[in-house]
């Protein structure tokens, strides 16, 4: 019974654990590059969605330190707010001391109880940071934690396991061929430009002015400008049903269109397999296009694109923070 | 140092409330990047 603002968090699937604290205490968080805060869930938060996850007990911690601030964090699936910590942190054996954290108070809304994951570790650039708080990634950096400064993502096509983050360099086993680099073009999300958007290889010109994209594994699908939707749509053959989705015929899947993105003078194809979702509800068996309207531009002004875990899962990513470049190469 | 963290996939949150039979409502993936807009 909630009027509750929920969006890019509603549909996230990937999740690892990190510990924080001293002894270690083990959580689950989604790693997204869509946002700079860590925030876990407190024993500070007496909420039934706190209550449903896994909680950070700073009391238990000897190398907690409270520093009275608080936080609000306006996230797109339910806001929370919070109060500021330092503790240390462990990402897969890398110990960042010193870290900033987030510690939930209050989260009043109900989707976090149905959330799979007990916080979020943001690994944008620091100035988006909500309450200036230092990301992790820039500790990491400022410790000299890493190899090289940059991490990637391989996002699994099926199953539950396989999917990997990799921190201080890529991991040659999770792509074929070369990686492609293209320069981030405002450091505050991964954004990067989009010179061209193909549909079966015959370029449309939409991009033609530039086009912007941000790149996200906090959200799970391919977001195109709302003014590109309906052409997209039609190319596809797809018809928006009742309840808004866009479906199309599951026995046409290989029929269906590939759209390609050029970047930086490299096509990078979506074949119908991975914007198209086959779902079975109750015996059911029906297809739905994976990709969601935006009717807001990108900073610049730019039609804005998201590439969430439908192209993730295509490409492996990487995120380069000396250079301020994403290498994308096929996953 | 350089480290592989296992990521493993769950139920979405949709996924998990749509089986209780709660529908969550569409709003636009865009207005993460634009906080303010929910500051109110």
């Amino acid at each position: 019974s909630a009027s509750m603002y929920i969006n890019n968090y509603a549909d996230t699937t990937y999740f690892g654990a990190i510990s924080i604290g001293t002894p270690p205490q083990s959580l689950q968080v989604l790693f997204d590059t869509g946002s700079s805060n860590l925030w876990v869930d407190s024993t500070y938060c007496n909420t039934q969605a706190c209550n449903a996850h896994t909680k950070f007990d700073p009391q238990q911690s000897s190398t907690f330190s409270a520093n009275g601030q608080s936080v609000y964090l306006p996230y797109g699936a339910g806001s929370l707010y919070g109060q500021l910590g330092y503790d240390t942190v462990n990402v897969g054996g890398i110990v960042v001391t010193n870290q900033e954290i987030g510690l939930s108070t209050q989260e009043p809304s109900n989707p976090f109880l149905a959330a799979k994951f007990d916080g979020i570790l943001g690994l944008a650039y620091p100035g988006i940071s909500a309450g200036g708080q230092t990301p992790v990634m820039d500790n990491m950096i400022s410790q000299d934690l890493l190899n090289d400064d940059l991490f990637a993502f391989y996002l699994s096509r099926g199953g539950q396991q396989g999917s990997e983050l990799s921190f201080g360099g890529v991991d040659n086993s999770m792509y074929q061929g070369q990686i492609y680099w293209t320069p981030v073009t405002s450091e505050t999300y991964w954004q990067i430009g989009v010179q061209g958007f193909q549909i079966n290889g015959q370029e449309t010109s939409w991009c033609s002015q530039g086009c912007q994209s941000i790149v996200d594994t906090g959200t799970s699908s391919l977001t195109a400008p709302s003014q590109f939707m309906g052409n997209i749509m039609q190319a596809i053959g797809a018809q928006q049903s009742q309840y808004g989705m866009y479906m199309v015929d599951c026995s046409q899947i290989n029929n269906l269109p590939t759209l390609s993105f050029v970047i930086s003078g490299t096509a990078f194809p979506l074949p119908p397999s991975a914007y198209i979702e086959q779902q079975n509800q109750n015996g059911y068996q029906f297809c739905s296009v994976n990709i969601n309207p935006t009717y807001l531009p990108s900073q610049n002004g730019q039609p804005l694109w998201i590439f969430g875990d439908v192209f993730l899962r295509e490409y492996y990513s990487v995120y380069d923070r000396t250079n301020n470049q994403v290498g994308f190469a096929s996953a | 140092l350089k480290v592989k963290i296992p990521l493993q996939k769950h139920k979405s949150m949709r996924e998990t409330l749509g089986e209780k039979g709660i529908k969550i409502p569409y709003q636009d993936p865009a207005l993460k990047y634009y906080p303010e807009q929910f500051a109110g």
